[in-house]
């Protein structure tokens, strides 16, 4: 039977599950131009 | 001190990161002066500086606000690594001494995180480092290291990728769910990685494998120690799941690798899950095509594939110990009491706790009745190549009454898992599923179990059809040889009583 | 190890809580199959290990940038975008680089605006787009520019005109005509 203190451990890696946006590949250097810049709301958030 | 030296180098790196494109002169002369200034000349300094690195990368994820570049630290670090990778020229230490030394600081930083705050400790950060440092390792080897003028040097580079990824692998292996499980969920994520996994199983010469069958039985290791009958915990459920899916993207990108291993991968996987093991069996080489294993005309000697012998990636005669000397002698020259001294050996020390169908404890070596079986397999196979098709295909044959002895000596136990361990070859088309249906065929309506009969033909009735009533994929042999014992005249399946006294596997079979 | 030891499997009723049915006899694999991207017709075979986002559905909620290469005919290309020599073009400063936006064709100006939202650089395209007639509409989220052959008709009121238009599809990728009622309100 799993340790309580191995479950508890385990349970807050499920908790701290990695997401694709934690793998997706590094961005260091932002180009100038791709700098966060306040555009219209009305304007396509998402890629 | 020296460590607050090495803080404010490594900050100024972060920095310098953020404002210039990492393949700027500037990035080139820091390193550099890395270099003059002996911030990295020792041993001592780099792991430091390692150290320093690894603190603050993890510092600043728990420090800053989610909402923000929660990662620029962990992913100047991972940046820093390849760079004193690409750009040392390596002479005290090897290139991948170096690479270990450094994993090796952040090991040690890992482990007493991990271990001092207990549940607070977070994966995420150390999770980004590497999946960083995959990505990056990626980017600066792209067209075979295009970046690096020097030829000699990317010759050099490109001879040390697969010990790169064979390193990394062997801080996964470190890092397995058993030994730090609130490290699981960014482990598995980390073995399956795009920056990773395609690159372990398609690496020359199979250079990969190796270390990718050990981190896959390090997952069903840690699967099969907490499965237990009843209460799977949720989180054990979670990481099946993302196993099945990790699986099946293998089984799909490359089915040759699940093809070439699936003995090691089945000795560790848990037997209850069934469609798992399904899925490995069922795996068949690219750009095969398999004929209609329901087809009534189907002669399995007839198809061309099962003349062609499929490649085991790791010999199981390995894991025969003592006992191979006494199983090839047998196979050479049969004698009852060399038979004897193997069906007398497949017996663990003591009960082990195992959660099968139907089972909870072991008391039989699985693992080596697997090896035999495969093992008497692949000679004669080979035999069958060497000599003719009736050598092996006789039941008065060494490689058949090996395996017979094996059931007539042993107990209902040892016969259960002997025909799990034949069932487990029955796969696409090719020798040994030839042989293995060849072998059960005649199992199971041979005549000289005496009183045992019953016994063996219910075993391999079970075996069989709780592949099948598995959900797909179904294993291309399993089905040719259970389609042919349903139809076989010899035995009416139907007529037996272990089947006629459970109405419900009568209409199964029925249905069948 | 017989028949028997199968019955809490297949008994659906009294489904026993001896085994979890989806890890033994596990579930139907269409789905999961799907959620990877692995289609059923063998011949299919699209490599899915290189965009794998995450082992889970759940935690793949972006796709992930796969490794990729770009191509030497992508660089060193002589004098585009007012490169010297052998030099690589470069977009990346506002200060230098921003009047090169009025060299790109239409299509990349749209590929600029879709995918860098909340940039610096979709607001050039914004503005360059504008200079060039089109204009972007706020509820359908797409721009449109007149039709060069028909003059609209203007409603009565001038709130509204109703004409033929020119729309560029970003699902689709292409321009295409549409007869539309367009609300000078719901334009930018």
């Amino acid at each position: 039977t799993m340790p309580a203190e191995m479950a508890a451990q385990l349970e807050s890696s499920l908790l701290n599950c990695p997401d694709s946006l934690d793998a997706d590949t590094p961005k260091l250097y932002q180009t100038p131009l791709s700098l966060p810049h306040p555009t219209s709301i009305f304007f396509p958030n998402e890629t | 001190t020296n460590q607050e030296k090495m803080f404010l180098v490594f900050t100024e790196w972060v920095k310098l990161l953020q404002r210039v494109p990492d393949d700027d002169v500037k990035v080139t002369v820091f390193i550099r002066q890395m270099m003059d200034k002996g911030v990295i000349k020792s041993t001592e300094n780099v792991i430091q500086f390692t150290k320093a690195a690894i603190e603050l990368s993890v510092g600043s994820f728990k420090e800053s606000d989610p909402a923000s570049e929660v990662f620029i630290a962990a992913d100047a670090f991972s940046k820093l690594i390849v760079k004193l990778l690409v750009v040392q020229v390596f002479t005290s230490l090897s290139r991948s001494e170096y690479l270990k030394l450094m994993l090796s600081v952040i090991t040690i930083v890992f482990s007493e995180d991990q271990g001092m705050t207990g549940n607070s400790f977070n994966e995420r950060p150390y999770f980004r480092l590497i999946s960083s440092l995959l990505c990056q390792w990626e980017e600066a080897s792209a067209h075979n290291f295009i970046k690096v003028q020097d030829q000699s040097y990317r010759n050099e580079l490109i001879d040390f990728s697969p010990e790169f990824y064979n390193i990394i692998a062997s801080f996964l292996h470190a890092f397995q769910p058993i030994a730090y499980p609130g490290f699981s969920f960014a482990w598995i994520t980390l073995i399956s990685h795009r920056m990773f996994l395609p690159k372990m199983l398609r690496l020359p010469g199979k250079a990969g494998w190796s270390k990718l069958v050990l981190l896959f039985t390090d997952l069903l290791k840690f699967m099969a120690q907490y499965t237990k009958k009843s209460d799977v915990p949720d989180a054990v459920s979670v990481v099946y799941k993302g196993a099945l899916r990790v699986f099946l993207a293998v089984a799909n990108d490359a089915p040759g690798f699940l093809v070439e291993n699936h003995y090691e991968l089945l000795n560790n996987l848990p037997p209850v899950y069934m469609q798992l093991r399904n899925v490995i069996l069922s795996a068949i080489p690219k750009n095969m095509v398999l004929p209609n294993p329901y087809d009534a005309e189907l002669r399995i000697s007839d198809v061309e594939a099962c003349q062609h012998v499929p490649n085991v990636y790791y010999d199981p005669v390995q894991d025969l110990k003592s006992l191979k000397k006494p199983v090839d002698n047998y196979l050479r020259i049969p004698s009852a009491s060399l038979s004897r001294m193997v069906s007398t050996s497949l017996f663990k020390p003591g009960y082990e706790k195992d959660t099968g169908i139907g089972y909870d404890s072991v008391s039989v070596d699985t693992k080596l009745i697997n090896a035999i079986v495969l093992h008497v397999g692949i000679e004669a196979a080979l035999e069958k190549d060497k000599t003719t098709a009736t050598a092996i295909f006789n039941t008065k044959s060494s490689y058949y009454t090996l395996l017979t002895s094996m059931l007539s000596d042993g107990n209902t136990e040892v016969r259960f898992h002997v025909v799990q361990a034949i069932a487990n070859q029955l796969r696409f088309p090719n020798a040994h599923t030839h042989w293995f249906n060849y072998v059960l065929k005649n199992f199971f309506i041979s005549e000289d179990w005496g009183q045992d009969t019953a016994e063996i033909q219910e075993i391999i009735v079970r075996t069989l059809l709780e592949r099948v009533v598995t959900n797909k994929p179904h294993c291309w042999g399993i089905v040719v040889t259970f389609t042919e014992l349903l139809r076989s005249s010899e035995c009416s399946i139907m007529t037996l009583p272990f089947v006629k006294d459970i109405p419900e596997i009568e209409h199964i079979i029925k249905h069948l | 190890y017989g028949l028997k030891a199968l019955l809490p499997l297949i008994r659906r009723e009294d489904q026993s809580p001896d085994y979890d049915p989806s890890m033994t006899l596990g579930i139907d694999l269409t789905p999961v199959l799907q959620s990877l991207g692995i289609s059923s017709n063998a011949n299919g075979r699209q490599r899915v290990l290189d965009t794998f986002p995450s082992p889970w559905v759940e935690t793949s909620r972006s796709e992930v940038e796969p490794r990729f290469f770009v191509p030497e005919s992508f660089t060193k290309i002589p004098s585009v975008l007012q490169s010297s020599g052998s030099k690589n073009p470069v977009f990346n400063s506002v200060q230098q680089d921003h009047a090169k936006i009025s060299l790109f064709q239409d299509e990349t100006l749209f590929y600029l605006f879709y995918k860098h939202p909340g940039s610096v650089v979709q607001e050039l395209t914004y503005l360059e787009l504008r200079k060039r007639n089109w204009r972007y509409h706020k509820t359908l989220k797409v721009w449109l520019t007149k039709d060069p052959m028909m003059e609209p008709v203007v409603a009565p009121g001038g709130a509204s005109e109703r004409g033929s238009y020119v729309f560029f599809d970003p699902q689709r990728w292409e321009k295409c005509q549409r007869d539309f009622v367009l609300f000078y309100n719901a334009i930018m």
